[in-house]
């Protein structure tokens, strides 16, 4: 554990926090992509399979079951909810996710680190996560303006995996046999896809002004 | 073998 890995889980834990928070004080989840989350929740669910066979450590057991059970808390709440689910913005919420999981999942049988059924699950756990942020980041440009909240949601969730590049970076230079390509690949993906939400978080917060992406 | 790497990553 280095401190780029710890500081991405953290702030991947943070970005669950807020969203959690966003949910539960404004009982809204206007501006969330539902489709987004369920990404996320199916990313857990896959990625975390070896969670009762594989015991690496205890906090990497607690960060999985923290994981695995807010993503799925929020896809509840979202659809089941009463209150919560009435602020769904179900006719911007559009974007065909079911695509990026068949494709994900197609990319993940041809290239992956062996042709294991847990490697191939491993591997399109990595590829659905990187584009699992493109309903979301749809849904705000659709949305215009964007609230605090979400806005800090989306910054954590891309800059989580921003600081997963430098822990893999540094993890490369100094353990001799570290390979983590399809991973580094994927994540740089991922976090290319925010660089526009940055660069308008950036402006917004130089200007001190309100985040608006442009539609 | 690298493909062996456990995954203790999350």
């Amino acid at each position: 554990m280095n401190v780029f890995r710890l500081t991405g889980d953290m702030t991947h834990l943070a970005s669950i926090l807020v969203l959690l928070l966003k949910i539960y004080a404004t009982k809204s989840c206007s501006g969330i992509s539902l489709k987004t989350q369920e990404l996320y929740a199916l990313v857990f669910l896959a990625r975390y399979l070896n969670l009762f066979t594989d015991f690496i450590s205890v906090y990497n057991t607690v960060m999985k079951l923290v994981f695995i059970g807010s993503s799925l808390a929020i896809v509840w709440c979202m659809r089941m909810h009463k209150m919560v689910k009435r602020s769904y913005d179900q006719e911007l919420d559009t974007f065909r996710h079911y695509f990026l999981i068949a494709g994900c999942f197609l990319l993940a049988l041809l290239v992956n680190e062996k042709f294991m059924f847990p490697e191939v699950l491993w591997a399109f756990s990595i590829y659905l996560e990187a584009v699992s942020t493109i309903p979301q980041l749809v849904l705000l440009q659709r949305s215009g303006n964007v609230d605090n909240l979400t806005g800090q949601y989306v910054f954590l969730l891309g800059a989580y995996r921003a600081l997963y590049i430098l822990n893999w970076i540094y993890r490369y230079f100094t353990e001799p046999h570290f390979s983590r390509w399809i991973a580094c690949v994927a994540g740089l993906v991922q976090t290319a896809l925010y660089a526009d939400f940055f660069y308008y978080y950036f402006l917004s917060w130089k200007n001190n002004a309100k985040l608006q992406l442009p539609s | 073998t690298s493909s062996e790497t456990t995954k203790d990553e999350l």
